[in-house]
């Protein structure tokens, strides 16, 4: 682990009384290592790893009795500060409904989590609805549906058409008829660099004027996720993510990396394909996952 | 490679590289090789470091030679696996629709019988491909749909059965181990099948990527990568890891949601984009 590679690596400095240039570099590249093979972006390690140079040089480190120890106290402590900085709740709407938009990439678990989140806002006592504006994929809208079905939540839909902003206008319509108090809205899966698609995904959220705008992230997503949180949050300035699919080994450093690069904390988590609530976002165990 | 300027002393030129590779998600542990690989080449010029970078990088994403799919048997039965939503079941559309265009005929087996609308959403495909479909009531054994697909391919005289399956984590054992049953199914059911066991990987994945190769390999025997979703900003070079780790060769590539976004992987084109 990174904690025993940082001890070996400082195991001498108590004797030697203070931190060498050498042994922070060591330390340094241990640290760098450990990031990147975590998935987070580089140019992330790079400011992190200066950051925690920083603090290294202090006297915490140089005094103490067991140097290792306290670089690596230093480094989840910054990792956890940076991942856990910004309030991550859901905003709900003084007038019903609550609307949730879900978007991201193809593949990334939307479909899946706009259920989860709708069973665990049914179990919270709301009254949810779903509104299936994925219109691309086939049978998008039977799986929707079928979720919708298995957690007794009604899902509205339109078919005959491949207008996203009609589906949504029809799931809003559909949700204020019927007295929901919270909407929340499946999208298809784009690439941050389909213009068109992009286009349609900003129609969407100008149509609905969601409380809630989510990203919805792959935990095994590695450095493309900059590039990507990037082009989401110009586009549609989302405030929540949702990191999906932490029940495997990937280290999850894409947390990180959409952080440290648009501020927006992580809401939930996903680590399930089972349909249960989403779980909220622990920074400090995220910390420790990524840093392996 | 845009913007190198090569000078063998200049440190940061070589640093830019590793930036290069390492964004490109190939780790540290293929980046040291790829850069160590061109330091032994003692490269003299710019056009030196492109080829060169090339030639290492084409080398590492197909590891045995020629990336060719074995459709010489008669089903010729195809296995397609992988982690959730990296694009299984559009990549055997696309792949039925390939085959179909060649002369082939087709069936595609729904033998994804746990998530909702799976059979459902590879119907849609089988019909936009123009291959015949076969599955199960949902919830029903998944080695039961490929048996019965291997069966009807026969009874029909068709060319290639093609198997959809569920997505799992490879860190999920008892799926593992279904994947693995589902293959000695398919292996009893007729001599030398699957022969291509295809794992599907996302191109947006990370260092994960060779933990997913290894383990499905492990299960079922890999013997091809596609890549998917590489018509996004994401370079893929988790492929050179499970090339040179795993020894996976890439043999297709998805560039779109579209049936006709599916090419045979391309060593040379694959390197000049990740490098470039
Ligand atoms: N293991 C695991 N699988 C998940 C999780 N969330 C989603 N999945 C699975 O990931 C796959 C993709 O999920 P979807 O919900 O269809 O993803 P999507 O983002 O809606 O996909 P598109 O609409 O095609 O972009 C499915 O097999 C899901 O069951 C998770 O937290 N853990
Ligand atoms: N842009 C792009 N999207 C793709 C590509 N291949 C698949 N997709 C999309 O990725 C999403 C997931 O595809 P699926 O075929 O459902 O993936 P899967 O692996 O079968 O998913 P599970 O069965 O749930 O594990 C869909 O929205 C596809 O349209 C590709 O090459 N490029
Ligand atoms: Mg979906
Ligand atoms: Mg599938």
């Amino acid at each position: 682990s990174l904690s025993d590679k940082l001890q070996g690596v400082l195991s001498d400095l108590r004797r030697r009384g203070k931190l060498s240039e050498a042994d922070l570099k060591k330390a340094l590249r241990e640290i760098r290592l450990a990031l990147l093979e975590a998935d987070v972006n580089f140019r992330v390690v790079k400011e992190f790893v200066a950051r925690v140079r920083e603090r290294a040089l202090g006297a915490e480190v140089s005094k103490s009795l067991t140097p290792g120890q306290e670089v690596v106290k230093i480094v989840h402590e910054e990792l956890a500060d940076l991942m856990g900085k910004g309030s991550s709740k859901l905003a709900f709407a003084g007038r019903p409904p609550t609307v949730i938009l879900l978007c991201g990439l193809q593949g990334s678990g939307k479909t899946t989590a706009s259920a989860k989140l709708a069973l665990q806002l049914r179990k919270e006592g709301k009254s949810p609805a779903l509104a299936a504006c994925d219109l691309a994929r086939p049978a998008a809208i039977d799986q929707l549906e079928q979720l919708g079905c298995q957690i007794q939540v009604p899902t509205y839909a339109l078919r005959g058409t491949g207008d996203a902003v009609a589906a949504a206008r029809h799931g809003l319509e559909q949700a204020r008829a019927q007295g929901r108090d919270v909407l929340i809205l499946d999208t298809a899966g784009r690439l941050h660099v389909d213009e068109q698609l992009m286009d349609d995904l900003v129609a969407v959220r100008q149509t609905v004027r969601p409380h809630d705008v989510l990203l919805v992230l792959d935990a095994m997503t590695g450095q493309d996720a900059v590039t990507v949180a990037e082009a989401f949050a110009r586009r549609v300035a989302f405030d929540g993510v949702i990191m999906t699919k932490l029940d495997g080994d990937a280290r999850g450093g894409a947390a990180l990396s959409v952080k440290a690069v648009t501020g927006v904390p992580i809401t939930f988590t996903s680590s399930g394909e089972k349909l249960e609530p989403l779980e909220a976002f622990h920074p400090a165990r995220m910390a420790s996952r990524i840093l392996g | 490679l845009v913007g190198w300027r090569y000078n063998p002393d200049d440190l940061d030129a070589w640093e830019g590289l590793e930036d290069i590779l390492i964004a490109a998600d190939c780790g540290m542990a293929t980046t040291q090789e790829v850069v160590e690989a061109l330091e032994r080449r003692h490269p003299r010029s710019e056009e030196d470091v492109s080829t060169g970078l090339e030639e290492i990088v084409a080398a590492l994403a197909s590891p045995r030679g020629e990336p060719t799919l074995d459709l010489s048997a008669r089903p010729a039965v195809i296995l397609v696996v992988g982690v959730n939503g990296t694009g299984k079941t559009t990549t055997i559309g696309k792949l039925a629709s390939r085959l179909a265009a060649s002369g082939r005929s087709v069936i595609v087996a729904a033998a994804d019988t746990y998530r909702a609308a799976a059979e459902e959403q590879l119907e849609v495909w089988a019909r936009r491909a123009g291959a015949d479909f076969v599955g199960s009531s949902r919830g029903g054994d998944p080695a039961a749909v490929a048996f019965d697909a291997i069966e009807a391919a026969q009874a029909r005289g068709r060319d290639v059965v093609i198997v959809d399956t569920a997505g799992r984590l490879h860190t999920q054992t008892n799926l593992m181990e279904e994947l693995a049953k589902m293959r000695r199914v398919i292996a009893a059911k007729l001599d030398g099948a699957p022969h291509e066991t295809l794992l599907v990987v996302d191109a947006t994945t990370g260092q994960n990527g060779v933990r997913q190769a290894r383990l499905f390999d492990e299960a079922v025997s890999v013997t091809g990568v596609v890549l998917t979703k590489l018509d996004g900003t994401a370079k893929g070079g988790a492929v050179l890891a499970i090339g040179n780790e795993v020894g996976l060769p890439v043999k297709l590539v998805g560039v779109g949601e579209h049936l006709d976004d599916l090419q045979p992987f391309d060593a040379r084109d694959f390197a000049r984009a990740l490098v470039g």
